[in-house]
C-alpha cells in the first residue's frame, strides 16, 4: 500500500516544491517507486524537473475539472527510473472557482488517483500556499503530510490554522490521515534566528515529537538545481543539499516498519 | 492623493510582507505619512511590527465581512512616528469564503477605505501569495502595485498568470492600477543564479521597463529584524539591507512628480 504524503504549509516560500522534489528523487535512488504529483498552479515542481512544454490538458488541470478524470493517462516519466510525475500548469489557478459547486469536491482528487497508487511505493503531493480546496483535496487523498518549515522568525505564525485545518479534515474527512513529520529548512548556520526558531519548535508541544531529525540548511546549489531542471541529489551529489535530503529519505523509509 | 500600492506576487516567499513593512518604514523616515495594511491571514506584517495580541474583532477581518465595515476604527499607531497599520488576524482565511456570496464583493475594501487615504501621503498594501478574492480587492482598491521578485529560477513561473489577473481587473474594474515596479529581492552575489534571473528579467520586453534600479541583497540582518519586532532601518541602521530599502524609498518617492 502506497504512502501518498501530501507536503502543504500556507506560509510561502518554505521549501514545499524543494522537499517534495528532492525527497522523491532521493527516494527512487533508494529504490522505492514514486509519483510525484504538482498541485500547484505556480506549476514549480513541473518546471523543477525540466518539463515545461505541458499543456492544460495534458495536466492536473484536466483531470480535476472533469467529473470523471482519471489521473493515468496524464503521468508522465521523468529522466530518472522510479520516480513519475502528474505536472501541473497555470490554468489550475481557475481550477478551486470551478470545482467549489461540484459534488463531492474534497474528495476529486482521491476518486480521480483510484487505485494507481497501488503502482507505487510513495506518492508525494506538492501543495500550493493556502489552506483551499485543492489543499483539502490533497489532505483527503493522503495517508501522511509532511509540514516545511522555515528556520526563520514568521514560521510559527500560521501553524494554529495548519494543526486546526488538519483536525478539521481528519474529523470530518480523512481518518487516516497522519503528521509525519515538521521539516525545518533553509535552517541558516551564520546567525543564531535559526537556532531560536528551532528551539521554539522544539519546545511546541503539538510540534516536537513530530520535529524530524534532519534538518536542511541553506544551500545555493538548491536554488541553482532548479534552475537546471535536475534534482540537486543528481545536479551536485557531493553538496551538504543533497545530503540533507538522502538522510531525510532515509529518515523516512524508516517510518516503514513502524509509522 | 494618497498612493495606494499593492505588494503582491502570488509565488510564496519572496519578500512582499518585507518590502511592505520596510518600505513603510523607510518612506516614514523621510517625512511621508504611511497607513500599512495587512490583508494575509498568516498576520506577518502585523506580527513584523511587533503587535501579535490583535482580535480578530480588532483586525482587517471584522471590516471586511461587515457589508458596512469601515477602516477608521481598526487602525493602530505603531512606535514610529507617521507609521500605521490596519491589523490582519488568522480568522481571514475564513474571509474569501464569507465574501464569495456578497454583492460588490471585488469593492469591500475600497469602500471601508472610503476616505481615510486621504489622510496619508502612502498605503501599502501587504498581500497573501494568491490572486484570489483578497488580492483582487487589493488591486481594486489600489492606484499601483509592486511586484517582488526573488532571484531565484522559479521567479518567473508565476508571471503571465499574474499579468492577465492585472490587466482583467485594469479593463472591467480600476482602470487607474498601474504597475509602479518589479523589486528584485533576496539577491544572491555569492552565485550566478541570482545574475541570471536578472539578466531574463531584464531581456522580458513586459518588465524590464518596469524593473526599479534597487536591488535588495540577501542580508540575514532583514530576518533578524522580524524576529525582534522592529522594521531592518531601525533594527541596524547601517546595514545593506537597511539601506536598500532607504534607496527604494527615495526611488519610490522620485515617482511622485512624474509617475
Ligand atoms: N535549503 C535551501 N537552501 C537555499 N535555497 C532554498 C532551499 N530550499 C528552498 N530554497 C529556495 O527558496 C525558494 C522557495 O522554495 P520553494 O519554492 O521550494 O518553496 P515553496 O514552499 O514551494 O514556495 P511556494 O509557497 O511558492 O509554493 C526557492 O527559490 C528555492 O530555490
Ligand atoms: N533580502 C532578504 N534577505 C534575507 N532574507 C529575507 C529577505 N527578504 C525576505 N527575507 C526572508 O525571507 C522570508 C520570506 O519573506 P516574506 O515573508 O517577506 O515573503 P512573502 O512574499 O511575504 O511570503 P508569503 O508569500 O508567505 O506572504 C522571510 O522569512 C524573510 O525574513
Ligand atoms: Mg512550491
Ligand atoms: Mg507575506
Amino acid at each position: 500500500m502506497a504512502r501518498i504524503i501530501s507536503i502543504l504549509n500556507q506560509k510561502g516560500g518554505v521549501g514545499k516544491t524543494t522537499t517534495a522534489l528532492n525527497l522523491g528523487a532521493a527516494l527512487a535512488e533508494l529504490g522505492r517507486k514514486v509519483l510525484l504529483i504538482d498541485l500547484d498552479p505556480q506549476a514549480n515542481l513541473t518546471h523543477g524537473l525540466g518539463m515545461s512544454d505541458i499543456s492544460s490538458k495534458g495536466s492536473i488541470y484536466d483531470v480535476l475539472v472533469n467529473q470523471h478524470g482519471v489521473v493515468a493517462p496524464y503521468i508522465r516519466l521523468t529522466r530518472w527510473p522510479r520516480l513519475d510525475l502528474l505536472p501541473s500548469h497555470i490554468d489550475l489557478s481557475g481550477a478551486e472557482i470551478e470545482m467549489v459547486s461540484m459534488y463531492g469536491r474534497e474528495t476529486r482528487l482521491s476518486r480521480a488517483l483510484g487505485d494507481v497508487p497501488q503502482k507505487y511505493d510513495y506518492v508525494l503531493i506538492d501543495c500550493l500556499p493556502s489552506l483551499s480546496l485543492l489543499t483539502i483535496n490533497a489532505m483527503t487523498a493522503s495517508t501522511e503530510m509532511i509540514v516545511p518549515m522555515q528556520a526563520h522568525p514568521f514560521a510559527l505564525d500560521g501553524i494554529d490554522k495548519l494543526l486546526e485545518v488538519y483536525s478539521l479534515v481528519k474529523e470530518q474527512i480523512n481518518p487516516d490521515i497522519i503528521l509525519a513529520g515538521v521539516l525545518i529548512t533553509m535552517f541558516d548556520t551564520r546567525t543564531n534566528i535559526s537556532r531560536e526558531v528551532q528551539e521554539r519548535l522544539q519546545s511546541d508541544g503539538r510540534l516536537a515529537p513530530h520535529l524530524l531529525k534532519t534538518v536542511v540548511r541553506q544551500n545555493i546549489k538548491i536554488a541553482e538545481s532548479q534552475g537546471a531542471g535536475v534534482p540537486v541529489i543528481h545536479f551536485d551529489p557531493a553538496c551538504h543539499g543533497a545530503e540533507a535530503y538522502r538522510e531525510l529519505a532515509r529518515e523516512i523509509a524508516a517510518q516503514e516498519t513502524s509509522p
